[in-house]
């Protein structure tokens, strides 16, 4: 995170915010709502308050403008510059201008006003732009659904370095932006997608093509903007070009960017019992066109061309796959399958039925 | 004669590195990167700044990647200074 130059900050506490125009994208009550829930973005981390006032100056104007609005920084139609915001001070500080001119949504259309306005308000209060990829404060435009959104822990490092804790007694914390060389990292989810490797982790994906060095990181939503974050399972069916992704006892289909209409669907769809909840990690072989399940300590087998399980499963882990313990992920590349459990990956050769060889979880970003 | 197509994409793309240096690099706008003596070029400064804010290649020129940020909708940085 980063601090605006000179350091200013708001030095009371209990802070006002009027509301001066709105746009007629939205529904007036849904501009409300996303800007009392921006606001609480920051009061929920601080012992900041936010008291809205109607008919006098208060520390936040919020309005939206259009082209020149006679602030010196002229916006510039849609897209490109969707707003700004100044630092904590009397007269225009802390104001918030939006572009009238962007298509303000409540979703995953356009822009979602609530991620703007919490963003730009993360800069009335004192913060700057933070280079932290998955933080509020980066610069550039990303979409997280309202509903999941968890302000990052770059965040809420930024805010309490300048308000203090808020006076909570458990005090939140956020997520994390994966870095792909931190030894420590885990995954939810791995599956390969034409070629490349898509490594899941909370809100992210780390996306690793053959022919590039580096790992490219990028929000889900980038790419799939109704898919949850929290992956739990994903395979690659080759022959039909698809990647199955699994959350809790549900599942979607993708083909490519597109999510097949329909889905998602229960899991008990493919033939798992009501007793199982959830899928932990998953692969698909695509010489013999089985599908590998792993639930806890046992995993199902599914045969791709029958659409069924296969009879005589569950079947313990251990007896055929050996002392990998629960299965985080799995994924099979040029014959192998590749398992990971926590920092640890067992590379398992299906001929000889046998682990060949254990490295780090990030053994494939080039460290 | 009609501007070379590669060109015409030259100027464009200087347009573009230029307007976001100054909107977002505060890149003056009088900067003369041909007036300056040799070692001193303003623009290629603040575009190593911002590939270094990005975690892109520092190259101080607009390859593809750095490019393609600049065109990603993002947060505007009023001017302060007045």
């Amino acid at each position: 995170y980063v601090f605006t130059t000179g350091n200013p900050k708001w030095e009371r506490k209990n802070l006002t915010y009027r509301i001066l125009n709105y746009t007629p994208k939205m529904r007036q009550a849904d501009v409300d709502e996303a800007i009392r829930k921006a606001l609480s973005v920051w009061s929920n981390v601080t012992p900041l308050t936010f008291q809205k006032v109607e008919d006098k100056e208060a520390d936040i104007m919020i309005s939206f403008a259009y082209r020149d609005h006679r602030d010196n920084s002229p916006f510039d139609g849609p897209n490109g510059q969707l707003a700004h915001a100044f630092q904590p001070g009397d007269g225009i500080g802390g104001d918030v201008h939006l572009d009238e001119e962007e298509a303000w949504s409540k979703n995953g259309r356009g822009y979602n006003l609530f991620i703007v306005i919490a963003h730009e308000l993360g800069h009335s209060l004192g913060l700057s732009h933070s280079n932290d990829p998955g933080a509020l404060m980066y610069p550039t435009y990303s979409y997280t659904d309202p509903k999941e959104f968890l302000l990052p822990q770059d965040d809420i490092d930024g805010i309490q370095a300048i308000y203090g804790q808020s006076d909570a007694a458990l005090q939140p914390t956020g997520p994390i932006t994966p870095r792909a060389c931190d030894p420590k990292l885990t995954f939810d989810a791995i599956a390969t997608l034409r070629g490349e490797i898509i490594f899941f982790k909370g809100r992210y994906m780390l996306r690793k093509h053959p022919a590039r060095a580096e790992t490219e990181l990028n929000f889900i939503s980038l790419f799939w903007p109704k898919l949850p974050s929290g992956i739990q399972a994903a395979y690659e069916n080759v022959e039909r070009d698809e990647v199955l992704l699994f959350k809790e006892n549900k599942y979607w289909i993708l083909k490519g960017y597109d999510i097949a209409p329909g889905y998602p669907k229960k899991i008990h769809h493919l033939g798992f019992p009501k007793t199982v909840k959830r899928v932990n990690a998953a692969y698909s072989d695509e010489t013999t066109g089985k599908t590998y399940f792993f639930i806890a300590d046992r995993y199902w087998r599914y045969d791709e061309n029958k659409k069924s399980m296969d009879h005589g499963y569950p079947r313990k882990i251990v007896s055929d796959f050996g002392k990998i313990g629960r299965v985080d992920a799995a994924f099979q590349k040029d014959g192998y399958v590749y398992f990971f459990h926590g920092t640890t990956q067992f590379q398992f050769d299906p001929r000889a039925k046998r682990i060949v060889r254990q490295m780090k979880s990030i053994s494939w970003f080039n460290c | 004669f009609p501007v070379a197509p590669e060109a015409e994409d030259e100027g464009k793309t200087l347009q573009l590195v230029e307007s976001y240096l100054q909107n977002f690099y505060n890149l003056q706008r009088d900067h003369q990167p041909l007036l300056r003596n040799k070692g001193e070029n303003p623009l290629a400064e603040k575009l190593k700044e911002m590939q270094a804010f990005f975690g892109l290649e520092v190259t101080g020129k607009p390859n593809p990647d750095t490019l393609e940020m600049m065109k990603k909708p993002r947060c505007g940085i009023p001017d302060v200074e007045q």
